[in-house]
Formats: C-alpha cells, structure tokens, sequence
C-alpha cells in the first residue's frame, strides 16, 4: 500500500543543506494501524508529506497503492490525493476567510463527480457533527479555539471517505477525552478497512495503533509490534 | 499578582454570542507553577489572552500585579506586556518572512531602554540556545517543522525576562524528551522567582507544576494541589 525504498529529502537554503530524511526504506500494507514518533526535526512531517503525494523526494522511491509516485504528472498526483488519501496537517492549513463549513467542502468541490457537489453541503455537515462541530460551522478558523481549528482538519480530511488517512499529530491539541474521542473515529476507519498513518508524540495516543514506527535524525530507528485488535 | 473576579467574555457573530467565559474567579500568587486542563472549546486560550493584556473582557475584573488592567490605556498595557509578561501562543504567531533570530529579537526591539539595543543579538542567540535551536537561527518558520516553530515561540516569550510567562501548550509539538527539556527551563525559571501559567491538556506535563485548575464550559470546575517542591 504505502512503500519507500531509501528515501531521501534535503532542502537547500543558499549554502547550507538541512538532510530532513537520509534514507528511509519502510512498508506500511493496506489496512494498517500505524503511528510515528519521534523528536522534533526528526523527519516525521517530511515523510508524511512525501507519502500523501504534497511533495517529491530528492532520491529514492515512493509507492502509493502500486503506483510510483516520482512517474507521475502533476495531474495525476492530484487526482491521487483527491481521491485516496486524506491528510490532516501539523499546523491545519484552513483557509482563514472561510468558515468551517466551506473549509469542510473543499475537498468535494475538487471532485469531478457531479453527484459528489449535490450532497456536499450535507456530507460536509456530518463529518463536522461526527467531530462535535454542528454548532461551529459558520466560524472561521480565526473565530475558533486551537482544538476546535484540529477537529475542522480532520473533518476535511475525512470528508471524501479516503482510503489512506495521515494525520500530523492530529490530537496535538485535543484533551484527553476528546483526543480519544478523535481515536475512536479513526480505529472505526480502521476497522472499516482504511490505512490508517499518525505522527504524534504522545504514548497514550500511540497505544491506539498495531505498530510504531520510530524516528530519529532522519532514518527509522526502529519499531513495536502491538498487541492490538 | 494575577486576580481575577467573576470575568465574563463574549464573542459576538452576527446574531449568535458565543460565551466563552461565563464568571471565572480565580487568583494567582507571585512566585507559582500553575496548569489550567480542560477540553477543546473550554475557554483556557480565552482566559490566557485577558491575563496576558491582549484582550479585554466583557465585565468582570482582571488586575495583574495590583493594577486593574480596564484602567489601562493602549500604550500603559503594551508596555506591561512587552516587559513584565511572555506569551506562548497557542499558534505560535511568528512572522512568516523573518528569522528564527529576527523573531526571537522582536521584543527586545520594541524597549526603550538603548543598552537592550546593543546586547539583541546575542541575547536573542543565547535564547534560541537555550531551546536546542542554535542551528536553526536563519531558518524561517515555513523551513522549520513545528516543533522548531514552537520552540523559537518559546525563546521570543523568554527573552525579555518577564516576571510572568504564560504558555499555552508550550509542549503541545515536542515529543517527550523535548517537552521535558522546556518544562525544565520553565522550572528554573519559577525557582528563579517567576509566576508561570501554562495550558496543557497532557497530564505528564501538568504533573510538573504545583496546581492545576480545571476549566470546563467558560467556567473555573476544580483544582488539585500538587505535592511539588
Ligand atoms: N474570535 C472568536 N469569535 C467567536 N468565537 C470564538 C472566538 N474565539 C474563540 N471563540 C469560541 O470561544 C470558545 C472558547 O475558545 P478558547 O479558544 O478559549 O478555547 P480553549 O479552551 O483554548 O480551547 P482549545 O483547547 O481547543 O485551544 C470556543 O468555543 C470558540 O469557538
Ligand atoms: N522548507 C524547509 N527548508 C529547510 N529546512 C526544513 C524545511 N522544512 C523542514 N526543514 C528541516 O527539516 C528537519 C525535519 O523537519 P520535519 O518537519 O520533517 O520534522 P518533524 O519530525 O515533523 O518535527 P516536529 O515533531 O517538530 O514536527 C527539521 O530540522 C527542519 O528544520
Ligand atoms: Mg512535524
Ligand atoms: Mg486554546
């Protein structure tokens, strides 16, 4: 489902070149249960990016359900992240000046499924409510607390039913009760048959997955098979 | 040193008003570690932006080391922030096309005091140094993964040597280790006499404080007191 093979990303800022991942070869099967951890720097996000199709390794290969992410145009790996994978970033990336029901449709208006806009108002809706938002949706990020803006994300990235779901720590700002409540939609995504990704730095969160993967400096330091459903 | 007594605050949208915090009474001594936990939407950054003097409430009173901040004019509450008080954001809040160096220096350069003018730089490098992010001083917060981001968020609140630091999870990036290494700096610090408030919702963190006030729905539910030196 999700294979990497020595995969390699250095930014360049004029003479100094940061190494974010030096090599990093894992394999994740459909169905999986994974999260990642890690120190910060470590790689996590750039690796993150780089199998939810958001940008291109610097060497090394990259498989996304069979296909060689590197062989494609831009076109497809679009199509791609539309259709496959739902991504909830680090640090959100909502639109500022919509309101958390448009921030929600988003990823259907991109569909050319024509069926897929007449039920967007209303798919948009349930994954808000599935997530506590139903009294939020016409707040904008800046009109919502830190919490409330992680849960819009998830909403978003769970809006088009993808089979591939990758959260960047995706409860960083949830407490507890409702972190786990965030868990639960995800273990039934699971469930369901969906891939299943995480980075986060939190073991209570972790001990929700089948197996850990963990980061440091750039490459896979090593793993935990858990005892999981 | 920071009271306040029954504060309201209201955001108003249109024709819906959003309570976010509905009488909260609570008092704060020089000198204490304390953590306020609650869940998403509770009202915790609400609170942390009145105390802070970067917002005003609705009623209700707020004094921050015996002056009553409403009386304040504009220019008297930027001058108790800038030197008394360092805020962590919740987001962050970093300037997207400066310097890791540049933003930490920000708030030396709004002093009057000239011989602050002339110790900037390194004071702003040895602050970065202090987070782990002395490789990191020309990188901007778009090259930088989030945990990097919310350690200069730190270095920037610490640098003027405020008597009050307010940190709205300050660790929420950092993998273990890490959010251990700041919420020993922060230890040192409220050994070295400072008041620090700081909002988590990981339990792991809390423990390293001596009180912890629960907020839940826009109102103060309880607090523990912690046997901690
Ligand atoms: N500018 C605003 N306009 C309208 N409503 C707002 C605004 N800012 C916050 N709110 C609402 O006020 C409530 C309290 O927000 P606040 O940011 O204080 O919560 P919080 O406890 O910090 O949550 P989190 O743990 O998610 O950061 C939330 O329900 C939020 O939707
Ligand atoms: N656009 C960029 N330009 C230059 N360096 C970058 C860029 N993005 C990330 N980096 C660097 O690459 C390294 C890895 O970043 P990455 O975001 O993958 O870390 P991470 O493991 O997600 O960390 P965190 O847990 O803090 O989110 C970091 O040291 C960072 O400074
Ligand atoms: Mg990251
Ligand atoms: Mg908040």
């Amino acid at each position: 489902m999700i294979e990497t093979t020595d995969l390699c990303k250095e930014y360049r800022m004029g003479n100094v070149t940061v190494e974010a991942l030096r090599g990093v070869t894992l394999s994740i099967e459909a169905g999986e249960f994974v999260a990642i951890m890690g120190p910060s720097g470590s790689g996590k996000s750039t690796l993150m990016h780089l199998i939810g199709c958001l940008d291109r390794p610097t060497s090394g290969e990259c498989t996304i359900e069979g296909v060689e992410v590197s062989k494609l145009d831009e076109y497809q790996l679009a199509h791609l992240r539309n259709k496959r994978i739902g991504f909830v970033f680090q640090s959100y990336n909502l639109l500022a000046r919509a309101t958390a029901l448009r921030n929600v449709e988003l990823p259907i208006m991109y569909s050319r499924d024509a069926k897929d806009h007449h039920s967007r108002r209303e798919r948009a809706r349930q994954a808000l409510e599935a997530v506590g938002l139903a009294d939020r949706v016409d707040h904008r990020p800046t009109e919502l607390s830190g919490g409330e803006q992680q849960r819009i994300a998830i909403a978003r990235a769970l809006v088009n039913n993808p089979d591939i779901i990758l959260g960047d720590e995706p409860t960083g700002n949830l407490a507890t009760e409702q972190g786990e409540e965030i868990m639960a939609i995800l273990q039934q995504l699971n469930k369901d048959g969906r891939t299943v990704v995480i980075v986060t730095h939190e073991a209570d969160i972790a001990k929700h997955t089948r197996r850990i993967i963990y980061f440091r400096d750039g490459l896979v330091e090593g793993e935990d098979i858990l005892d999981n459903p």
